[in-house]
């Protein structure tokens, strides 16, 4: 999975 | 935030400030690919369309406003402006050999099938590859001059930090985005004969020349 949180970098 | 991802993103700033730097004090778009441009400027579009939905800090938005502002200042100038110095007959690279691609990519490998992430695993998929009609450029000119290597040098320098983030932050963290990680692992390579030049020519002084 992940990734998916919310993209906090540019 | 890691220090290597601040380095990255400060390196991002730097490239491309000295490119507007250049193009501003030559009054001059040579030797500078206008797609590879446009194409970031399609890149940073589509990627912070996030900017007014999900706030994640101050430091992102700054940062976000500021990429999509001097993208959009940098094309004007090489498309408008300083038109009449861009070298459009070497910047013949086929935008649509890597945008169709990086579209069909972001609708097979995204993280939801909605608009905004496959927007985003686009812009993603672009990045890596939207410097390859500014290499194809260099190559079929033969030389850079050196701002232009400096920029390409910072330009590159900045997902390779990122690299190095993504491994600190997969190990401190148990964060893996794996999209970022595979576009970004071919963006860098696609750096690495430049890097090369850029290391034995341009840093010792010489212009990079690429030799056949």
């Amino acid at each position: 999975e992940g990734g998916n949180e919310g993209h906090d970098e540019l | 935030m890691t220090l290597f991802r601040l380095a990255g993103d400060l390196s991002h700033v730097l490239a491309i400030l000295l490119l507007l730097y250049k193009i501003w004090t030559t009054k001059s778009a040579a030797g500078i690919s206008g797609k590879t441009q446009l194409m970031f400027c399609m890149v940073y579009v589509t990627r912070y369309l996030d900017l007014f939905t999900s706030f994640i800090s101050v430091y992102n938005s700054t940062m976000k406003v500021l990429f999509i502002s001097a993208s959009v200042a940098t094309v004007y100038l090489i498309y408008f402006k300083f038109k009449a110095t861009y070298d459009g007959n070497h910047d013949t690279f086929r935008m649509e050999f890597v945008i169709v691609p990086a579209l069909i990519l972001a609708l097979i490998w995204n993280y939801a099938f909605t608009f905004f992430e496959i927007s985003w695993a686009f812009s993603i998929f672009l990045e890596a590859v939207a410097i390859l009609p500014q290499l194809f450029m260099v190559t079929k000119t033969g030389e850079a001059e050196n701002i232009t290597s400096h920029y390409l040098f910072a330009l590159g320098s900045y997902r390779a930090l990122y690299i190095l983030n993504w491994i600190d932050r997969y190990y401190f963290e148990g964060h893996w985005d794996p999209i970022a990680v595979t576009a970004g692992i071919v963006q860098t390579v696609l750096y690495g004969d430049f890097f090369y030049l850029y290391f034995t020519r341009v840093i010792k002084g010489r212009k990079l020349q690429v030799l056949p």
